[in-house]
């Protein structure tokens, strides 16, 4: 019955398959980013009239779905195995979330790190590897991954971020069993590892690795186009 | 030769305000905004002879004519949309992602008859 209720059906005309359910939904003032705010207010203002609901301008591509989804990855361990002095965080990005009829047109990654005053790193060397399958513990973890990206990064005041397309990769995650994530790994430039971490490499485990490391806010900003919802060859009104 | 008597101004074919709230379906838990959505729709008349403000096409002029002349075998043109605006949802999903949708033609601006 629940299946064919009125609401269901409305909502199924919305393109979303039941009502939400959010788990975080008893929490007040939940976090909405910045930029999707400002998205929806630029689409619910006085120019809303000119503008495409089919088109995401700030990314100039098609689309009517502006999603950001979280990172459910965690914290590795204290010490990447591949290099001694390295942190790795796991970023991984549930692209299921999508509806099969929907049509990707872009998915990017957008790391922020937020620098923490009088501690730590002011620059650091960023890895970003996409993990292709799972590795026993103690292979080697080199053969289970692809770089995607290798840059270094200054810490400033204000929270400094980096941008990937991972479009092509996000597609290939839609697929079930083919989404083994993210590794990001972090190296400093400034400081000698023993200097920041309350603990050497011999420790079995790191107490806080990451408070000495500035945070690291990871989200893919994913764009697609319910084709259901957006019918091309609209003409623009004269 | 009958006197026609046109319908009473209330009954002409023009869009219907509606509000719904989403407090009040019980949405407020994932909805981040807006407040609630304008469901106008379109209701009423189209009377002969169809004045300039009912927005009818060549048509529809031509159909209340014919049905002015034979109410059993022709109805009305139907009072419909004629200009819809876009909305836009933001919400939380199912795995507490924000989530901004656009949806085209969704607000009833205008009626007319067609």
């Amino acid at each position: 019955e629940e299946a064919k209720s009125p609401e269901r059906l409305f909502l199924g005309s919305l393109g979303l398959s039941g009502r939400p359910r959010p788990a975080g939904s008893q929490q007040p003032g939940r976090h909405v980013p910045s930029a999707l705010w400002r998205m929806f207010r630029r689409s619910e203002g006085d120019h809303a009239e000119e503008s495409d609901p089919c088109t995401v301008s700030e990314y100039g591509v098609r689309g009517n779905i502006i999603r950001y989804v979280q990172d459910q990855g965690r914290l590795v361990s204290g010490w990447s195995s591949s290099c001694r002095a390295c942190l790795e965080k796991q970023l991984y990005f549930n692209m299921s979330v999508l509806q099969p009829v929907e049509l990707l047109s872009l998915a990017q990654l957008e790391i922020t790190f937020h620098w923490k005053l009088l501690q730590g790193p002011r620059a650091l060397s960023v890895s970003l590897y996409q993990v292709i399958r799972a590795t026993l513990r103690g292979a080697d973890p080199q053969a289970g991954r692809r770089l995607l990206l290798s840059q270094s990064v200054r810490l400033q005041h204000e929270p400094t971020s980096v941008a990937v397309d991972l479009t092509a990769l996000a597609e290939g995650w839609r697929k079930p069993g083919r989404n083994y994530g993210l590794l990001l790994e972090l190296l400093p430039l400034d400081a000698e590892p023993e200097e920041l971490l309350p603990f050497h490499p011999g420790n079995s485990l790191p107490l806080e690795p990451a408070s000495a490391l500035p945070l690291v806010q990871a989200s893919l900003v994913a764009v697609s186009l319910n084709p259901h919802q957006c019918r091309s060859g609209r003409r623009r009104r004269r | 030769s009958a006197v026609h008597l046109p319908v009473t101004p209330s009954n002409v074919c023009k869009a219907r305000r509606l509000y719904i709230d989403f407090k009040d379906v019980g949405w407020q838990d994932w909805i981040i905004a807006p407040q609630g959505y304008m469901a106008n729709y379109c209701h009423g008349e189209c009377p002969f002879p169809l004045s300039e403000s009912l927005n009818g096409t060549n048509h529809a002029i031509l159909q209340t004519l014919v049905h002015s002349l034979d109410p059993h075998g022709t109805p009305q043109p139907c009072c419909v949309p004629i200009h819809l605006s876009p909305i836009s949802m933001l919400y939380y999903d199912n795995n507490d992602n924000v989530v901004l949708r656009h949806y085209q033609d969704m607000v009833v601006d205008e009626c007319g008859c067609r």
